[in-house]
């Protein structure tokens, strides 16, 4: 199955 | 290297802050498949460390490749290396070519 749309999914640490 | 073969970088971060001071973005199954650094905080131990880059993609952690893992599974596997007690430091495997090799 293609990618999901992008997610702007950003972790800091 | 040739064309197809980016070269990677092996970056030891020593845990001189109580932050690893880093933010990533990407996982499996988004457009970008391999965590890339978005944020590199000043003071924090990747800052110290002065060879980690915004807009490298973090091939491995320790040896442990993140291939295959989505964005929360690849953020508690850095997290974790960041907490173990029993190293000092925590190995990033990291390649400047945002491909995913």
């Amino acid at each position: 199955s293609p990618p999901k749309e992008y997610e702007d999914e950003v972790t800091f640490f | 290297p040739g064309l197809l073969e980016p070269t990677s970088t092996l970056v030891r971060v020593m845990k001189s802050a109580s932050t690893l001071g880093i933010a990533i973005e990407g996982g499996a199954n988004t457009r970008q498949p391999l965590p890339r650094i978005v944020t590199i905080q000043r003071g924090g131990s990747a800052h110290n460390c002065g060879q980690l880059k915004v807009g490298q993609v973090i091939l491995e952690v320790n040896g442990l490749s993140l291939r295959g893992h989505e964005h929360r599974d690849a953020a508690r596997i850095i997290a974790e290396a960041f907490k173990n007690k029993e190293k000092d430091y925590v190995d990033f495997l990291v390649t400047d070519f945002n491909v995913a090799l």
